[in-house]
């Protein structure tokens, strides 16, 4: 029975397609059926990657592993309830047929609201929300009391996966719900008061609004720089990219393997 | 007359609050009363700012300078069309409003597309656009050649800023435009190649498709600390605080005055 992992998280820039593109390149060179699906279409960055990939292939002569690969934009239709209906319709019909195909499905979402997020965020079997290293990211978890660090209540991100948790279960029967992992991305390399800071309200906000804690990214170039080409520092070792493998890209490689453990995947070779 | 400074980007977390929260404090530090303005108001950054800022004042007897605040959000009318006009009535009811009060009127935007940003994006005199340092945010910009860095076409946002430049001199007549900057943000400490190809990229893209590049952020802690007391770094000299001026933060004032001083705007004391 496949997998679906969903990456989310309404704040932007919190690192969801850069999550999406090594989750997925590390899968898919651990041998497993990969399928991805775009749910932020209008900025793409998830299948600009994947053209970036396929046209690099081509350039270059490469053969590299590549997902099955769908992308669906918010209903142009003019009343909200009928494009609610249609974003609804659309999200089903291809997670249905792209988890009966593969291993694992990897679906990214938009760093805003929309119905077409919600509902993809319902289909999650493990959801991946992954959070800067600030108080303006934690803000959409929940809203954070500025002496003692306590949780004072959950925000609006928070509401929204504990309604899709909801909305799971009724479809389909209540045993089943998904894994919720948050993970720290764009760590800095110098242990500050902020980080210390941020590392105590997120234990306690995990306990208060249920999710589990996976060690994150640090702020690394590798995990950025190879966009263009649609690579990761997953397929280095496949693709002769003349990149020199660096001290960095070994840490950012033990970090995606991390990630993988944390959330039960197949670790990478 | 005052002047509308709308900061603004589709693509998620450049940065744009940040780079609104200390436009707006140095402008207030300057002496100037400001507006500002929240079309980004379901995620609220830059509200739960402003509460933060207020709750402090109430906690600490801190007496601090405030601007005039509003925020709109998006039309829930069922009707697409009907939405659309009532986003618009409002926006130009509060902008029309601010403007005629104060000296200046900032305007936050979100990092995604929709009417209410579109329509704030015409009302500019000055659009700022932040941007992370990598090429996953320029993609929003334009599509970028692999090989040699050249600019293939510019992508949605490059074009909805065209767009509201267009709906602009419509409206107020053909000299009536915005200037346009694009600051880099989290920019790190380190130079890499991937910084020098950015810099490449950015400096062709600015003549290709009509903005000016200001200097930007450096990646600082001081950015994002004082996120939850409502503080930015120009309000330390203001606020006992008692947090030490550090020489990351005498850098982070050099680069909000650079950036004040290249958008034309009054320079901090
Ligand atoms: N660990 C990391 N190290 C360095 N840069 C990173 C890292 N993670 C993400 N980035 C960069 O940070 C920016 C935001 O990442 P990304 O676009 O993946 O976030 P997102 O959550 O998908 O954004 P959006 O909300 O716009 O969809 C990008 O410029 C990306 O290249
Ligand atoms: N120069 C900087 N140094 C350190 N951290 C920064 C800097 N600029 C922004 N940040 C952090 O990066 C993240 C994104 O910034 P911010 O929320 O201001 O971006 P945004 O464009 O408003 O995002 P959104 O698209 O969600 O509205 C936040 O966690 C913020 O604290
Ligand atoms: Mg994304
Ligand atoms: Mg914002």
């Amino acid at each position: 029975h496949s997998k679906v992992i969903v990456v989310g998280n309404e704040k932007g820039g919190s690192g969801k397609s850069t999550t999406v593109m090594h989750l997925m390149t590390a899968l898919l060179h651990a041998g497993y059926k990969v399928a991805a699906l775009d749910l932020d279409a209008r900025q793409a960055t998830l299948s600009h990657y994947l053209e970036n990939r396929r046209d690099l292939m081509a350039r270059k002569g490469l053969n590299l592993p590549m997902p099955e690969y769908h992308a669906i934009l918010p209903s142009d239709k003019v009343s909200r309830d009928e494009a609610r209906q249609e974003d609804e319709d659309r999200v089903e019909e291809a997670v249905q047929r792209l988890r009966a195909e593969n291993d694992f499905l990897v679906i990214d979402t938009p760093g805003s609201d929309n119905f077409l997020s919600r509902i993809g965020h319902s289909y999650a079997d493990i959801l991946v929300t992954p959070l800067n290293d600030s108080f303006v990211d934690l803000d959409v978890l929940a809203k954070i009391d500025p002496d003692n660090h306590n949780v004072i209540r959950p925000s609006q991100y928070a509401q929204m996966v504990f309604e899709q948790k909801m909305a799971r279960a009724k479809r389909e029967g209540l045993h089943k719900t998904f894994d919720w992992v948050v993970m720290r991305n764009r760590m800095g390399h110098l242990e500050s008061k902020n980080q210390q800071a941020m590392d105590q309200a997120i234990t306690t906000l995990a306990k208060r609004i249920g999710f589990r804690v996976a060690p994150g990214f640090s702020e690394r170039v590798i995990f950025r720089e190879l966009f263009l080409d649609g690579l990761t520092l997953l397929d280095l070792r496949a693709a002769d990219t003349g990149i020199r493998m660096s001290m960095s890209h070994v840490a950012a490689r033990q970090e995606v393997r991390g990630l993988l453990q944390s959330i039960g995947l197949p670790v990478i070779g």
